[in-house]
Parts: C-alpha cells; sequence; structure tokens
C-alpha cells in the first residue's frame, strides 16, 4: 500500500556500481518467503555454497548450476507449526537449523540434514521451549536464551554430525532477558548478547564454566539494540549493533546501525562509527496520502557490510567504517523487498521478496 | 578513543575477567 518514488538525491548511479544482479532463484511452490540464508553443501566430495529458501511451511536447498542459474535439490516439508527463521552453523557442513513458531518468538528448533552415507535428507528437534534467540556458532555449537515462567535459560549445545545433540552447556543468565547474540570473533570461547533493557553480556564459554563476565550498558538514547558482530582489538570490544527503531531525519540520534567500542574492564564505552538512514528520501507518502516516516525493518551484518530492508520497500547497504550508504536497491517494479541477507563467503547479497524470489547480487 | 576516556585498558581482558568473576 505504499506509493514508492525514489527522489534523484545522493544515492543516484550507487546502486549500478556497487550491486551487480548475478542470479535469481525463484521457486514457484513457496507462498510467503520468510527467509533466506547460505549453507556448505558437500556431496560426491564437491564442495558448495549453497542458497536455503524458508516459506511458513517448506524448507529448500538450492545449489548452483552453470551459467549463474540455481537448481533446487530439495525440500523439507514441516509441519503446521510456521517457520519463522533458518539458523545457519557457521563452517559446518550439510547441516542448517531451522526455527519454528506461532509469534514472533520461537518456540522449536528442528535441524534439518543431509547424510551422505545413506544419502538421505532428515529432520529431527534440537531444542523445544519458549525460545527468544537463537545463533549458530563455530564447531556446530548452537547457543540459544528461552524462558520458563521467571527462569531464564541460556544453553549451548553441541551437535554430533548426525546432526544430535550431544552436549549442552548452561551459561550464567542475566536477569533480563537475551534477544540476540554474537559470537566475538577470532575467541572461541567469548560471546556476547544484548538484552530487553540495552546491556551487553560478555559470556565466557568453555568445558568447564559458562561465566557471565560483564555486563555493560549501551544506552537508553539507542533502544532495542540488536548485537550483530563482535571482535577485540587493542584490549577493546568493538559491538556492532542495529536499531529497529532507527529512523529517518534522526541522523545523529538514532542510527540504522552503530559501531561501538567497550573497555571490558570498566564497562565503559564509546560510539566509534554510526551509519544513518540514506537521505533523499522526505515526504513519503502511502496511497491514502497519508505521511509515513522512513525506517528500518529488519538487517544483516557481514564484516564491515550492512544490509537493511526499509519501510519504502528499497534495500541500503552500507560501510559500517565509512559510516556511510554505498548501495541501494529500490523496490522492484514487481514487488518491495521483504529480506536482505549477507552470504556465509564471498561478498554476496541476498534480497528476497514475499513471493520467494531471491535476487543474488555481487557486492 | 583515550584512555581516559574509557578508563585503563588491558590486552587480557578476557582472561582477567575470566579469572575475577565467580565459577
Amino acid at each position: 500500500d505504499v506509493a514508492e518514488q525514489l527522489t534523484p538525491g545522493l544515492l543516484d548511479g550507487l546502486e549500478e556500481e556497487s550491486l551487480q544482479l548475478v542470479s535469481k532463484l525463484k521457486d514457484s511452490s513457496s507462498s510467503c518467503a520468510v527467509d533466506v540464508s547460505t549453507m556448505w553443501w558437500e556431496a560426491a566430495g564437491s564442495r558448495e555454497l549453497c542458497v536455503v529458501t524458508a516459506s511458513e511451511s517448506s524448507v529448500s536447498l538450492w545449489k548452483p548450476l552453470a551459467s549463474d542459474r540455481w537448481g533446487r535439490v530439495y525440500t523439507w516439508q514441516l509441519g503446521e507449526v510456521p517457520v519463522i527463521q533458518i539458523v545457519s552453523l557457521p563452517d559446518t557442513c550439510n547441516l542448517v537449523c531451522i526455527a519454528l513458531g506461532d509469534l514472533e518468538i520461537g518456540e522449536m528448533r528442528w535441524l534439518l540434514l543431509y547424510s551422505s552415507e545413506s544419502d538421505s535428507f532428515g529432520q529431527s528437534l534440537v531444542k523445544a521451549g519458549n525460545i527468544k534467540a537463537v545463533l549458530g556458532l563455530k564447531d556446530r555449537r548452537l547457543v540459544s536464551s528461552s524462558r520458563t515462567g521467571q527462569e531464564q535459560q541460556v544453553e549451548v549445545v553441541s551437535l554430533s554430525e548426525t546432526g544430535r545433540s550431544k552436549d549442552g552447556q548452561t551459561l550464567m543468565p542475566p536477569e533480563e532477558t537475551v534477544l540476540a547474540f554474537a559470537e566475538v570473533e577470532g575467541m572461541r570461547e567469548a560471546l556476547v548478547g544484548t538484552t530487553a533493557v540495552n546491556s551487553i553480556v560478555v559470556w565466557s564459554v568453555n568445558v568447564k564454566t559458562g561465566q557471565l563476565l560483564k555486563k555493560m550498558h549501551v544506552g537508553y538514547s539507542y533502544p532495542a539494540s540488536v548485537c550483530h558482530r563482535a571482535y577485540s582489538d587493542s584490549g577493546l570490544l568493538f559491538v556492532v549493533l542495529s536499531h529497529p527503531h532507527a529512523k529517518e531525519s534522526e541522523s545523529c540520534g538514532n542510527p540504522a546501525f552503530r559501531v561501538i567500542a567497550f573497555n571490558p574492564k570498566t564497562a565503559r564505552s564509546t560510539g566509534v562509527m554510526f551509519s544513518s538512514l540514506p537521505p533523499g528520501h522526505a515526504g513519503r507518502q502511502r496511497c491514502d496520502g497519508s505521511a509515513y516516516d522512513l525506517r528500518y525493518l529488519e538487517g544483516d551484518v557481514k564484516d564491515a557490510s550492512a544490509a537493511a530492508v526499509l519501510t519504502s520497500g528499497a534495500i541500503a547497504v552500507w560501510d559500517l567504517l565509512l559510516g556511510r550508504c554505498t548501495a541501494l536497491l529500490p523496490p522492484d517494479p514487481e514487488g518491495s523487498w521483504a529480506l536482505a541477507r549477507w552470504a556465509t563467503t564471498s561478498a554476496c547479497l541476498l534480497a528476497g521478496q514475499r513471493d520467494g524470489t531471491v535476487y543474488v547480487y555481487r557486492y | 578513543c583515550s584512555e581516559s576516556d574509557l578508563g585503563p585498558i588491558s590486552l587480557n581482558w578476557f582472561e582477567e575477567l575470566s579469572a575475577e568473576a565467580p565459577p
């Protein structure tokens, strides 16, 4: 219901320069696209980066063919509970997790896998419960936060090669609900999370302990912060956050993405760089003539690149180190963009539309 | 970032916090 008019502005020409359309995946059977991701797929001795698409009731695996085309390898049909999220496992082959739930919050995690020994595709339950957040970690592990009444459980589960839950380790939970996780890059035992009251929590995750090392406040002026990425450098912990309430015209006060440097020893922090919504989109109108603010809907971060779907139906891409928007995909004449995800390797953006069509862009 | 803004910085913050935290 949005009449989209992109006003000529600062971003003219950037989309052609920075994003090149490589190919298109069209799932004719898909009812409504929910999520898209990438995963490593190994069969007959060859390892390829494949695309995973999810609708509410099924998950499909696509492998690259010649001439930038994609072929559907397999479709898992799921039960009555809708799919709400694909949870990919970094550095893991032939395994992908799916979050299912009736509301926006997942209730169960199922594991979809392929066994080369039996040449069969399967699925099994990893965890059930009122799960608030989940992230796939390196070394075939999953971390999740869940609530039972007033009790919060934060747990890391290791998976076997056959996809079964092997070991579980409980991390010390903070009082407030953890809504997102990020691995600290290069530190296998360090994990961070963002909470419902805008805190950053740091854990030590090893075979012996799940200690909560530090809780640091992000600041109330940046509500609903979601951590996407964390790394340690020169004694500081750098965290990339998105702010889902970000909107246009609040460029300094409410950016879409921020890089914050924390000193974990003192819990003090300072903003390093912020990335605001792209300019030149003022005066937006719905078909009924009412005005609306351009807002951030959902996004993804890979290395120093961020991408987000905006309420205008466009996808914006930022260089987080420069703090500026570097590309803009306007809404397609056939429909608005609904999903923006980075591939796990290479500078590749997956842009999804609600009808299940996924466009692969080289960035 | 200066040390005066953020307080004393340690390159071994993770190990030091792990040793200080309750088990």
